[in-house]
């Protein structure tokens, strides 16, 4: 039985913060963070994302975010980057 | 079958509510509600921003399906003539009604609320609605303002009023209407507040002293957030009294004493609300509609206060995502009330604690997605089919699960209405 999860999903236009950061247009956004909210874990992958095809590039990461719920309930330690994540990016593939 | 149904949505509500455990907001006829009903702890929105949360509910299909990510494009020219919850409740047989803010206004609901399809008469909007941003908060200096943080005398408002008093107005005359018809209705209301500005009747500051208010539990942006995570909250930094503190964007951090401010302003909104609530449901009882009208209660998203060094939605954060999400079904989540009890008697938060704990509590992790298909299911009309992938042709279909199965209610139990908070 699948893990139940919540997919939620932010454009941005870009890597760094801009005044439009907030409320990218439709054809200024160039990243969509997508991501996967379980019972003890969140899961954020920032990918490419093309506007005019409305398509999304996970091969194309540009940062990723991993908290573990019980440990860090209010998500301030992102532990993504030491960490394996290949089980999480398959699953919200 | 045949119920009524009453949807109730809030701009911008994270969870903060006696009934999800909140130690602070003084929020009593949403407890009582919650006391009634079946509560979701971890409900999620599908983006944290107003048009694209509501119109992916709405539809119940993902934002990647609706394709709005922004503010500036209608589904149904722009990805898909896909049927909306209150469009599928008009097919069958209701007559559906809005009044105040439940799609965004403008071109993401077609200049239109997405009427006709959608709504058997013209939506309403609060007269007052278009003052929203207007100088009405008043400075040290006497002089008026467009303010984020903004106590108001109600009595020096254009009008005299505000939006949300008179879409409960507005509610309550369609209600007394409806009692006297035969016609089974969907009535969406949706309020306005705490979405900023936080202007509210000033006499609820009372119910929070400032020297009761802390800071968020992690004030300061955390070191391992990525860049493009970050939401620099562009939207408050335009409000007058906070464009005067000069805050360097993005990282610059607001003086404490505004945080707590705002925090405080952000808590009297909600119970400002809680009112509006309370006046509403007090009146489904007085118009002897209590007993057949289920009532949803939820936000199109939540609004973080300070976490992360962040304010506003615009992000994946839990408290920008997350949202309270409950369903009162007469007979399932109570038993049937003796006719003319009060199911909802109003309770005035200067005087009642609040913080009765849920008649059923869900903490499956769940999706707004589902609302369309569980409100079907729970009115007895025919569930949507689950959406193929892509979905992008499909008129009807729903991209969640009904959440039906999860109504974990023991057969009877009485209203667990109380002083004890919730867990």
């Amino acid at each position: 039985h699948e893990e139940p999860a919540a997919f939620s999903q932010y454009p941005r236009p870009a890597d760094t913060p801009q005044w439009n950061s907030d409320k990218p247009r439709l054809k200024d956004i160039r990243i969509m963070g997508y991501s996967m909210r379980a019972s003890d874990y969140r899961f954020t992958l920032w990918v490419q994302f093309d506007p005019s095809s409305f398509t999304a590039n996970f091969s194309n990461v540009h940062a990723g975010e991993l908290y573990m719920m019980d440990s860090d309930p209010n998500q301030d330690y992102n532990i993504y980057n030491s960490t394996s994540h290949g089980w999480f990016y398959q699953k919200i593939l | 079958d045949g119920m009524n149904v009453l949807f109730i949505i809030v701009d911008d509500l994270r969870p903060v509510l006696g009934c999800y455990g909140d130690k602070v907001v003084k929020s009593p006829n949403i407890d009582q509600l919650a006391s009634r009903s079946m509560v979701f702890s971890n409900a999620f929105a599908q983006q944290a921003v107003c048009a694209p949360s509501r119109v992916s509910f709405l539809t119940g299909r993902r934002p990647d399906t609706t394709r709005l990510y922004d503010f500036y494009s209608y589904w149904r020219a722009h990805a898909g003539n896909y049927s909306t919850l209150p469009q599928f409740f008009k097919e069958n047989g209701y007559l559906t009604l809005s009044v105040g803010k439940v799609f965004h206004p403008g071109v993401s609901s077609n200049y239109s609320d997405d009427y006709p399809y959608s709504w058997s008469i013209p939506p309403f909007h609060p007269s007052a609605e278009k003052h929203e941003n207007d100088k009405t908060c008043r400075g040290k200096d006497g002089k008026l303002y467009a303010n984020l943080v903004c106590p108001v005398n109600v009595t020096e408002m254009p009008g005299g009023t505000l939006p949300d008093i008179q879409s409960t107005e507005e509610a309550i005359h369609l209600l007394n209407i409806m009692k006297t018809s035969r016609q089974k209705f969907f009535l969406a209301v949706g309020y306005h507040k705490p979405h900023i500005p936080l202007r509210y009747p000033q006499e609820f500051l009372k119910l929070y002293p400032l020297e009761n208010i802390t800071l968020a539990p992690d004030p300061w942006v955390p070191k391992k957030l990525p860049s493009v995570a970050y939401n620099p909250w562009t939207d408050i930094r335009q409000r007058d009294d906070v464009e005067a503190l000069n805050v360097s964007f993005p990282y610059g951090a607001l003086p404490e004493d505004f945080q707590r401010r705002i925090r405080q302003s952000y808590y009297a909104a909600v119970s400002y609300l809680d009112v509006q609530v309370g006046q509403l449901l007090n009146a489904l009882d007085d118009a002897g509609l209590s007993n057949n009208t289920i009532v949803v209660f939820t936000a199109d998203h939540g609004w973080s206060l300070g976490e992360h060094g962040e304010w506003a939605k615009y992000s994946n954060f839990d408290v920008a995502t997350r949202v309270p999400l409950m369903f009162y079904v007469p007979g399932v989540t109570t038993s049937p009330g003796s006719p003319g009890a009060r199911v909802f008697p109003y309770l005035d938060p200067f005087s009642h604690p609040g913080g009765s704990a849920p008649q059923g509590q869900s903490k499956e992790v769940v999706e707004l997605l589902s609302l369309f298909p569980t409100l079907a299911e729970l009115a007895g009309l025919q569930v949507p089919p689950a959406c193929p992938q892509p979905s992008l042709g499909v008129v009807l279909c729903t991209e969640g699960p009904s959440l039906v199965h999860l109504f974990n209610i023991s057969e009877g139990r009485e209203g667990s209405g109380g002083p004890a908070r919730c867990s």
